[in-house]
């Protein structure tokens, strides 16, 4: 294939708009970046649309317009899109796939030929729930318009029925003299919030055309937490149930860490290890129980059984931890099996509390290499031995694990897993995941609904309720006029039986925002759909084969029906044709964790740019080293 | 099997053949320094083609390095690893990644191996699929070296003792016997040797064709061009 350079001149595509619109709904996020372009040259020339949106969200919409024209994206099953992706292939037109990501974000971009003097406008829609961390939500956009923009604008507006707690903004690119453009409005159930600066506030210095406008723009906020049975929002025939509640005790808990010291842990990664671990251990509270398992293909116990944390026991345990050194292979298998035998006989001979939740933090940094390496095996063996009385958390250091296989490990043990990234933070994310756990405040939380009243429950047994997390059920209702339900929750608290219970009632919306008589009409039964589907996918990937067929069906079914662009679906677009170009299918995939290996800090931004060089990268060089071989002919 | 020597500052490579009976032992690569051993055992066609002669390809690679107590022996079927006594098995029919302390191994399935050993020695092992039911041509493996600039000056073998590069001179190519291929002179090592202008195979990135790599062959098993004769890098064994 002939590989054509284009010739174009950044200075003559004006970008005159970036908008980001975003609204949201009871954590519900949806938001809306529109850009708008001019190709001011007097020949055709490339526009290229490229923008940031969080992992944890699905595109819903994608259009471009063009000289009163606009092209739609059409969500698609992804097979179906893929063929058609392969005919426009075999067709002779080019096409390519849409996407990209990074450690938080992921990449939409698509680039389209446009006539000369021609405007162009992309608008792109993505929902999210929101998720409490740390207790606070967290909305972020990234923003690299790459040059000055005429009318640049980011815009929020949060609707929160149970009263906003608190509301902070910060961006990374944000100077003294652009503080005061953030405006914040901030009433009792309601925030606004807006950022405009102006092309010469956007400037880097009076008289050049650098943007200071390239980072991250944070929004960051609680809601108030009255009610023990949490808050029930009903809707339109659909009901949300957020459960959070206050003042809640910590319950004490039981923590094997299975830490992976084989070979390829060696140097970096085995020092941040133990650097995080040092200060772990010093976070451990006093009643817990806590467990060290170092292994390879050995597996070293620090104790064979669970020790108190005390000041004395994990000073011994830090002394452990300073000297694992790494060598060896790798036997996931044998090590999380102790760890569960360890948890198990702290359990049994009553060693730990009765009240106490147990888990297995397991660190690795590869995939088995010794012992058992059949990674269907040892997630049946790692199953059956815990048998629903732990739960298993998976961190995968680097990009050489199998990520599928801790992530799905993790899920079918009430557990979850996560990826520590190899940089200089590593210390910082190993330590943030654990104090995400760290707090278990219920353990075998259940919700009960009356059955002849809803139905569609999203899960409604959570093995752990951790604090400055939230646990959200959504369903449908029986009766769409129905206006109230019975509730329960119950769990296992820290010194008692936690009982919540209480009658949900639907609000008037128009009540408690008046003067918004429009917020996004179906967002309840959005949310609904939103975690059904995330909760099919996981289901998709930890049941047994008839689950996992159900799950996926069930899971497109809905990606279809309400337009996400799922691990399930595809967004096709087509591009217009134009006379140097024919039309053109380009495809937005939404991405699973296990595909993202190996893209760390893509370079990204949000808004239209023209393109930049691109320059070929060297992964390894071994300058004048001959490459010398034998061979059959 | 044919060898490749190529030579990046003079922007060339040289070629030769080796063909002995099957089941010869060769030395390909030995670093006294570093304890580095790289043996390679041939194997024939399954039988051969009257109407042909007999070709011999690599069958079998053994790999020692001594400080890192590692030992390698891949073959068409398999590969078996141990270090300092702990013993691995691998299998082409599946995609592996193994990491050690000194030593990652990584099995593209069906296709090559990727040996590196720490601050030593980078290689690829490719494998060659042959139709099974093919009646004369059977497995046989390639041994391409990636990384070689940490081996010792006193490096040796039919492969290592290229490693440091070589240094000679081509004459005016002329006319050969086959009007394809220029023949020139070639001075190497105090010899003046004749040589023909051809190519040989780089199978790395497509196992199936190969990419052509422009090369001066030495004829006679290279003779002239290897420290020696052939008989100097037979050995005994694997390891």
């Amino acid at each position: 294939k002939l590989l054509k350079k284009r010739s174009v001149n950044s200075a003559e595509t004006e970008v005159q708009s970036v908008k980001i619109d975003c609204k949201v709904a009871s954590r519900f996020a949806h938001t809306v970046m529109t850009s708008t372009a001019l190709n001011k040259a007097n020949v055709s020339q490339e526009v290229f649309f490229e923008v940031e949106l969080p992992k944890t969200a699905f595109i819903t919409n994608f259009s471009m317009e063009i000289d009163g024209k606009t092209y739609v994206g059409e969500v698609k099953e992804k097979e179906k899109a893929k063929k058609q992706y392969e005919k426009a292939v075999s067709s002779g037109q080019t096409a390519g796939l849409v996407k990209a990501s990074g450690r938080k974000m992921e990449k939409f971009s698509v680039s389209v030929n446009i006539a000369a003097n021609s405007n162009i406008t992309f608008t792109l829609t993505y929902e999210e729930l929101l998720q409490r961390h740390f207790g606070k939500y967290e909305i972020m956009i990234r923003v690299k318009p790459k040059q000055l923009v005429q009318h640049f604008e980011i815009a929020a507006d949060i609707y929160e029925p149970q009263g906003i707690a608190f509301l902070d903004t910060y961006a990374t690119f944000i100077t003294n003299e652009l503080l005061p453009l953030v405006e914040k409005t901030v009433t009792d159930k309601k925030a606004h919030l807006s950022f405009s600066p102006t092309l010469d506030q956007q400037r880097k210095c009076p008289d050049c055309d650098g943007t200071l406008i390239d980072g991250d723009f944070f929004i960051k906020y609680d809601v108030n937490r009255v009610q023990d049975l949490g808050d029930i929002q009903i809707v339109n025939g659909y009901f949300v149930h957020f459960f959070a509640p206050a003042d809640l005790q910590r319950l004490p808990k039981n923590v094997v860490f299975v830490i992976d010291r084989s070979g390829s842990m060696s140097g970096k990664k085995m020092e941040q290890t133990r650097e995080a671990l040092q200060t772990i251990l010093d976070d451990l509270y006093e009643e817990d129980h806590f467990g060290l398992i170092t292994f390879d293909d050995k597996i070293v116990e620090w104790r064979p059984s669970l020790s108190n944390a005390t000041k004395k026991n994990v000073n011994a345990a830090k002394t452990f931890v300073k000297n694992i050194q790494a060598v060896g292979w790798t036997n996931i298998n044998d090590a999380v099996l102790r760890a569960v035998d360890i948890l198990t006989a702290a359990e049994k001979n009553k060693t730990v509390p009765g009240n106490s939740a147990s888990m297995i933090i397991l660190l690795t940094d590869g995939d088995p290499t010794f012992g058992e390496q059949n990674l269907d095996i040892i997630k049946n063996n790692v199953k059956n031995a815990i048998g629903g009385n732990m739960s298993l958390f998976c961190l995968g250091f680097g990009y050489d694990v199998d990520y599928n296989f801790l992530d799905v490990m993790a899920k079918q043990n009430d557990g979850l897993a996560r990826r520590i990234y190899e940089a200089s933070d590593a210390v910082l994310q190993l330590q943030g995941f654990y104090d995400e756990v760290a707090s278990p405040l219920l353990s075998e939380v259940h919700f009960n609904y009356p059955e002849d009243t809803v139905n569609s429950l999203t899960g409604s047994y959570f093995k752990q309720l951790f604090n400055g997390s939230e646990i959200v059920v959504a369903g449908q209702l029986n009766d769409i006029e129905m206006n109230d339900f019975a509730v329960e929750v119950s769990a296992q608290g820290a010194e008692n039986y936690f009982v919540a219970k209480g009658q949900a009632s639907a609000q008037k919306w128009d009540t408690i925002f008046p003067d918004q008589e429009y917020i996004f009409g179906d967002f309840t039964e959005r949310l609904w759909a939103y975690l059904t589907i995330q909760q099919l996918l996981d289901k998709k990937d930890k049941g047994t084969p008839e689950e996992k067929a159900n799950a996926t069906a069930e899971a497109l079914e809905l990606s279809l029906k309400y337009n996400f662009v799922t691990p399930l679906t595809s967004m096709v677009v087509t591009k217009p044709e134009t006379d140097e170009k024919p039309e053109d299918t380009l495809i937005a995939d939404k991405l699973t964790e296990d595909q993202r290996t190996g893209v760390s800090t893509p370079n990204q931004h949000t808004g239209v740019s023209t393109p930049s060089q691109t320059v070929p990268q060297t992964s390894y060089s071994y300058a004048s080293s001959p490459i010398n071989w034998v061979d059959g002919d | 099997p044919h060898f490749i020597i190529e030579l990046p500052d003079k922007n060339d490579a040289l070629c030769f053949n080796i063909n002995d009976k099957p089941g010869t032992i060769f030395n390909l690569v030995k670093d006294p320094l570093t304890g580095t051993v790289v043996n390679g055992q041939t194997i024939g066609d399954k039988k051969v083609n009257p109407a042909s002669k007999e070709n011999t390809y690599f069958g079998r690679f053994g790999i020692i390095h001594e400080k890192f107590g590692i030992r390698l022996m891949v073959s068409t079927q398999e590969i078996l690893v141990s270090e300092h006594g702990k013993q691995a098995k691998l299998f082409w029919s599946d995609n592996t990644s193994v990491k050690g302390l000194n030593m990652d191994l990584q099995v593209t399935k069906d296709r090559s191996l990727t040996v590196t050993l720490r601050n030593s020695v980078k290689f690829v092992i490719i494998l060659h699929k042959v139709w099974k039911k093919h009646p004369y041509h059977q497995d046989y493996l390639g041994f391409y070296t990636l990384d070689s600039h940490l081996f010792s000056r006193r490096v040796n073998g039919l492969l290592g003792q290229f490693y440091h590069g070589v240094q000679f001179e081509v004459s005016e190519p002329f006319a050969g016997k086959d009007v394809d291929k220029p023949d020139a002179f070639m001075f190497v090592k105090g010899h003046r040797l004749l040589v023909t202008r051809g190519w040989q195979k780089d199978f790395r990135n497509d196992v199936k064709n190969g990419e052509n790599v422009p090369c001066w062959f030495i004829h006679n098993n290279g003779t002239g061009l290897i420290d020696g004769d052939l008989t100097d890098y037979t050995v005994s064994g694997l390891f």
